[in-house]
C-alpha cells in the first residue's frame, strides 16, 4: 500500500540522518 | 533406641549432581550476534540493547510484506514484555531501522533489503 511505502521512506530518511 | 532410622538416607545428599544444565538455556535467538554478551552493560557494539537487537532481528527475519505484529514480536520473545517490546519498537522506528506498515502494529525493518 501507499502507507507503507510512505513509511519506509520516512525510516530510511530518519536512519540516514541519524547515521551522519 | 533408634529414634530416626530413616535420617541415614533423607540427609545424605551428596549423590545430587550440581547445576551442570548448560544446555538448558541456549540463547538460540541470540545466536550469530557474537556469543559473549554482557547483560550488566546491555550495549553492545551497534548501539542497540540486547533486547532492541532482538526485536530488529526478529523484524528483520519475517518475510511478510506487511511486516510482523507486535504480538507475534511477543509471542517470540516470551521472555521480554510487552512493554519492553514497544520501547524497542520505538526506539527501532525512531532510529529508522524500522517502519509502521498496514497499522502502528505491524513492522518491517528498512535494512533488510
Amino acid at each position: 500500500q501507499d502507507r507503507i511505502a510512505r513509511n519506509k521512506r520516512a525510516a530510511l530518511e530518519r536512519l540516514a540522518s541519524a547515521h551522519t | 533406641s533408634k529414634p530416626q532410622s530413616t535420617s541415614a538416607g533423607g540427609g545424605m545428599s551428596s549423590n545430587v549432581p550440581p547445576m551442570m544444565r548448560t544446555d538448558m538455556g541456549n540463547k538460540g535467538t541470540m545466536g550469530g550476534m557474537g556469543g559473549s554478551y554482557a547483560g550488566a552493560t546491555d550495549m553492545t557494539k551497534n548501539g542497540l540493547s540486547g533486547n532492541q537487537n532482538q526485536v530488529l532481528s526478529l523484524i528483520r527475519s519475517c518475510p511478510e510484506p506487511q511486516g510482523i505484529s507486535i504480538q507475534d514480536l511477543k509471542q517470540r520473545l516470551s521472555g521480554i514484555s510487552l512493554t519492553v517490546i514497544k520501547q524497542a519498537v520505538e526506539f527501532l522506528s525512531n532510529e529508522g531501522h524500522i517502519f509502521s506498515t498496514i497499522d502502528e502494529d505491524h513492522f518491517k525493518s528498512t535494512d533488510s533489503d
